[in-house]
């Protein structure tokens, strides 16, 4: 473990929750405006109408969207641009699904099990016509149980950096200096869990989330997968070049 | 290289 000063600390996590708060899409002020603004059945119809293909192109795009804010966030973690540009592309290749999973629990509504969507508030049944009812499930298991975690801002833009330099990602050149970084995020992690006097349990809490990531991210390649191979060329003439580019 | 362009424009792109 590198020894690292308290100031140190101090200043990898403003500047981690500083990159957190400009690059993340939507305020949490914002999203809790529009909580109440669910879709009306007609509109849940319409989704669920649409061909699957087409379902499947708009939330790539969304996907795309949020993981562009992502990019984002990494390039202004100190330390992430001086990694070699390998490593930067392996760690956001891994990682950039699941911060925008982990972000996903802000535009949550627990109370109506709707996640902010298109415009407004979605319940599972709007993405049924992607055909992927278990993913879908789980995702939204997962915002749930992210919820309940009561995160904080700074809290969420510790983890989601601990989560994107994760040191044991396939296909690292330099995984020591990766190593290094996330062991300094964790640290600066756990001083802002303490300074925010949070009970002694979160931190293993957390660390069950980073395995229900990496399965919930399995799981979209899966499905991504099976929907490729009946739909290829919608895959490679209608979906966003970067989505492509990450899972293809 | 070729294989991750958009990513390796959107990291040298200077942060806005």
């Amino acid at each position: 473990s590198p020894t690292v000063s308290m100031a140190e600390l101090e200043h990898l996590a403003q500047n981690i929750s500083k990159s957190h708060v400009e690059t993340c899409q939507y305020l949490r002020e914002e999203l809790q405006q529009l909580s109440w603004q669910a879709f009306l059945q007609d509109e849940v119809d319409g989704y669920q109408s649409k061909p699957r293909e087409v379902m499947w192109q708009l939330c790539a795009i969304k996907i795309t969207e949020a993981i562009q804010y992502v990019v984002e966030f990494a390039k202004r973690i100190d330390g992430f641009m001086e990694l070699c540009q390998n490593d930067q592309i392996v760690l956001l290749k891994a990682g950039s699904l699941e911060v925008v999973f982990v972000r996903m629990c802000r535009a949550f509504d627990t109370q109506n099990n709707t996640v902010y969507f298109d415009g407004k508030y979605a319940g599972p049944d709007v993405f049924k016509a992607l055909g992927c009812d278990d993913l879908i499930t789980s995702v939204f298991d997962f915002a749930k149980s992210m919820c309940s975690l009561h995160l904080s801002e700074d809290e969420i833009a510790l983890f989601s950096a601990f989560v994107l330099l994760s040191a044991d990602r396939t296909w690292l050149q330099e995984k020591l200096q990766v190593e290094k970084l996330q062991q300094k995020t964790q640290l600066a992690l756990q001083h802002v869990l303490q300074k925010n006097q949070r009970e002694d349990g979160i931190l293993s809490k957390l660390r069950c989330k980073v395995s229900a990531l990496r399965s919930l991210c399995a799981r979209h390649s899966e499905n991504l997968s099976a929907f490729r191979a009946v739909y290829p060329d919608i895959v490679r003439s209608h979906f966003p070049p970067l989505y492509k580019e990450l899972f293809g | 290289k070729e294989k991750h362009k958009i990513l390796h424009q959107l990291l040298q792109n200077s942060t806005s």
